[in-house]
């Protein structure tokens, strides 16, 4: 197994979701 | 390198390490904790360890105690008769220095972790009715404000701090899920469901690097397999955008050595469980490998095993109440 197979990684994924997740 | 100090008492149930502050000058302590009584432990000269606090429990006995990281004049127990029906804080007051205990919370009280910046995260109830609350305590633990996360559908079954992000905060739940908060906005930011072959596990502890967390579980069930030895704990790869998890690392038994997971403690990379066995394993993450074996002293097996709060040492407790200090 590869992490390669975890899909598209997003180095600011905290803020991503935060910006997504309803209040 | 170790010593030894004996409560008194025949039902030691959790032990912890703490800086305490006493007029004006902070030491590390050692919480020893029975069913009915905590108790606390200043160092002495030549590594000898003297009572200073004790804390009685006659109504409902104690479960674990809580360690809430950057507090130094309050200690945190569980209480209850198999579930938790209770959360006290321990405390003295400060003219003189005489015990006392506050009632924090109670009520069906399913999973609780002291987090840093004097908060503690716990949640009551099961899905339907499900209640999560982050109670951050002031300097002196004197008062505290309260505030709710927005609960996921599934019901918690332990909480994880991640490494290096104060703001994020893991759950996992009973029906193998792991969702991520936002605690400071109190938003439940995403659910992954994880692996069926790591049902029961526990998550100790999570780090998040370049865009991924990793998270280390135990696996109190897991079976011996002829390929991977005795799996105590594992490190897990998600991706929090897509959910996709993938194995990065098995800590197995080395060779020869039996037993499974009963309890154990993560602190920055060194991974500690006591086994059935009896015996103290300890795996260095980074290294990927068992790196010391502990086996039972007096001919009485380890029951308890946890890295101290205030430095490198580990904590080693028996059933009849010794506790063992071994330096990492």
């Amino acid at each position: 197994c590869s992490t390669a197979d975890l899909g598209p990684i997003s180095l600011n994924w905290f803020e991503e979701l935060s910006s997504e997740a309803p209040p | 390198h170790s010593t030894e100090q004996n409560p008194s008492s025949s039902c030691s149930v959790d032990v912890s390490a703490m800086w305490w502050e006493r007029a004006g000058t902070k030491e590390p302590c050692i919480i020893t904790a029975c069913e009915d009584v905590v108790s606390l432990w200043k160092p002495l000269d030549s590594m000898q360890w003297e009572k200073v606090h004790t804390w009685h429990f006659t109504e409902v006995p104690v479960l674990q105690i809580v360690p809430v990281p950057d507090i130094y004049s309050l200690i945190c127990v569980a209480l209850g008769s198999l579930e938790i029906r209770e959360i006290r804080a321990l405390l003295c007051s400060s003219g003189d220095e005489c015990e006392k205990q506050v009632l924090l919370q109670s009520g069906d009280i399913k999973a609780m972790l002291g987090l840093t910046k004097r908060r503690l995260v716990s949640s009551t109830g099961t899905f339907c009715n499900q209640q999560i609350q982050i109670m951050t305590f002031a300097e002196d633990g004197s008062s505290k404000d309260e505030q709710l996360l927005m609960p996921p559908d599934e019901t918690i079954l332990t909480f994880a701090e991640v490494h290096g992000m104060q703001e994020a905060l893991l759950g996992t739940t009973t029906v193998n899920s792991i969702v991520i908060w936002n605690l400071k906005t109190g938003q439940l930011l995403k659910k992954m469901h994880i692996d069926d072959s790591y049902q029961t596990c526990v998550c100790h502890r999570a780090y998040s690097e370049m865009g991924l967390l990793f998270i280390v579980l135990s696996h109190p069930c897991a079976k011996e397999s002829q390929a991977f030895g005795s799996p105590v704990f594992q490190l897990l790869a998600i991706n929090p955008m897509t959910a996709q998890s993938v194995g990065v690392l098995l800590c197995s038994l080395p060779q020869g050595q039996a037993g499974r997971f009963l309890e154990g403690d993560v602190k920055d990379h060194v991974a500690a469980a006591v086994l059935t066995s009896g015996t103290i394993a300890i795996w260095d993450l980074l290294l990927g490998h068992c790196t010391a074996l502990l086996p039972p002293v007096s001919d009485q097996s380890w029951s308890l095993v946890k890295w101290s709060g205030t430095d490198s040492h580990l904590l080693a407790g028996q059933k009849d109440g010794n506790i063992f200090i071994y330096r990492y």
